[in-house]
């Protein structure tokens, strides 16, 4: 049974889809069948992987509206190991659509029951938001990764995030755990970061990541060329720091 | 009847609730009266301009609901001429319960109806995405402004908020105009940065505000001590390019 992760912040521009498509990409780099699910209808994770908006036939939203199978509709991208479940703009109506609907918050987790191994990891990449499909994501996932952006905003939003998971964990899922916490743009040179990674070091104590995401433009350009920043630039620092993330969160999961 | 411009743009953290703050604040020390309200249940604008999140006891979310008129939960912020109507957690709710009432995305509208001429302009900072609180904003304003962050993803997102501009116009609102396009977060020393301007002048032609908002730390620093970057750091470049995108906005609204 794969490990199912969600990437989430309702904070926006935090760095969830740089490190969904970062992270995913480097696991298969090391060998490990990931599959990445694009669960915003901005569907910047589909595009940022090299696909094509206008090529995409078939999206998470018909395994919500339960018209497809998600190993119907995942599709192979440039990197070997990593296969994707892409998104478009059809997602927009998804969270209004599924308001009325029985089960409304379980139905991304029983559609992954039916994937059995073909996957070590799957991670959920999710929109800006605390509505239908983030808690869609946040039931099917067995952890959660938070990027945390260096900036004053990103510390406002932390108590409702974790509320939500509380919310969740009561209600919805109880195994859900903190996969961790990952601090993203990073700049030694400026106080506020500084101060930043000192309160979310309080917060969330070693559940916080060693690696930090520095601000590297690297990162900024690689989502323009559809790469993930190891195929576009791996002796970057955006790389680089990407595959130390990698190597801890194996670590935690056991692998060396 | 005060004009009022929502500020949208379902990317996340491109500049909206920065453009919200400096933009209202920089209007009233222009001596323009202005009412800013927070539309996001991060409630940032809100913590951006001094409130503290726990001092709040009445919101927009009850406004929505009807159980509250705006001119009884309006309150001063320390800017004479600026007036704010704050947001909290009660409003992660709002998009759910909306879904069932009747004239759900015109409720915004309605309210802002009672106010009469208190206010020459009235902002309205929206979430990051696309759904009832952002649509009645849209339906609520005479017109919008995108600020648009100077990478890839922001481009991406265009063609989604412009096809959401039309169903709105063409559905609820037939008045709504684009005030303009704000490139924001730029950074001339990056390739990145130039070409999502140019880009971006091609979309929006002569929409596009001369003015350009720099990446610059202050902006990020002002909201950690509750104030806007004119009271914080008047002299940054940060404060400089709010009151030139202020002159620009008052000049395109026939004040000079
Ligand atoms: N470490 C970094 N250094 C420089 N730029 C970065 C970094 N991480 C992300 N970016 C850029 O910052 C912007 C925001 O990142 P991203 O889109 O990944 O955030 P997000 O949380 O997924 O946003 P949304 O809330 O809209 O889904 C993007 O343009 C991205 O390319
Ligand atoms: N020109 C700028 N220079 C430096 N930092 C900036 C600038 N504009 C905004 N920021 C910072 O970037 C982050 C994102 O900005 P902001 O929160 O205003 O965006 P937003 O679009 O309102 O985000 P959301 O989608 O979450 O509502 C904030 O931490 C803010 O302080
Ligand atoms: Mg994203
Ligand atoms: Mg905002």
């Amino acid at each position: 049974m794969a490990k199912i992760v969600a990437i989430a912040n309702q904070k926006g521009g935090v760095g969830k889809t740089t490190t969904a498509i970062n992270l995913s990409s480097c696991l298969a780099h090391y060998g490990q069948e990931t599959l990445l699910i694009d669960m915003d209808s901005q569907s910047n994770a589909t595009s940022g992987l090299g696909m094509e908006k206008g090529k995409v036939k078939h999206t998470i939203y018909e395994v919500l509206l339960e018209k497809a199978s998600i190993e119907n509709i995942l599709v192979p991208t440039e990197i070997d190991w990593l296969d994707l479940v892409p998104a478009n703009v059809d997602l927009i109506g998804a969270e209004v659509e599924l308001v009325g609907l029985s089960s409304r918050e379980t139905r991304l987790k029983r559609a992954l029951n039916g994937l059995g191994n073909l996957y070590k990891y799957i991670l959920l990449d999710c929109p800006p938001s605390l509505g239908l499909l983030t808690v869609n994501s946040l039931t099917a996932a067995h952890s959660v990764i938070i990027p945390i952006q260096c900036e004053y905003y990103a510390l406002e939003g932390l108590g409702q995030l974790m509320n939500t998971l509380r919310l969740v964990r009561e209600n919805l899922n109880p195994r859900l755990q903190i996969e961790g916490a990952l601090l993203t743009m990073f700049d030694g040179r400026v106080n506020l970061s500084s101060q930043v990674v000192e309160e979310v070091s309080k917060f969330f104590k070693q559940a916080v990541y060693q690696t930090k995401i520095p601000r590297n433009v690297r990162l900024a350009e690689a989502p323009g060329f559809g790469k993930p920043v190891i195929l576009y630039s791996k002796d970057s620092k955006g790389a680089q720091s990407y595959l130390s993330l990698t190597r801890e969160f194996l670590k935690r999961n056991g692998v060396e």
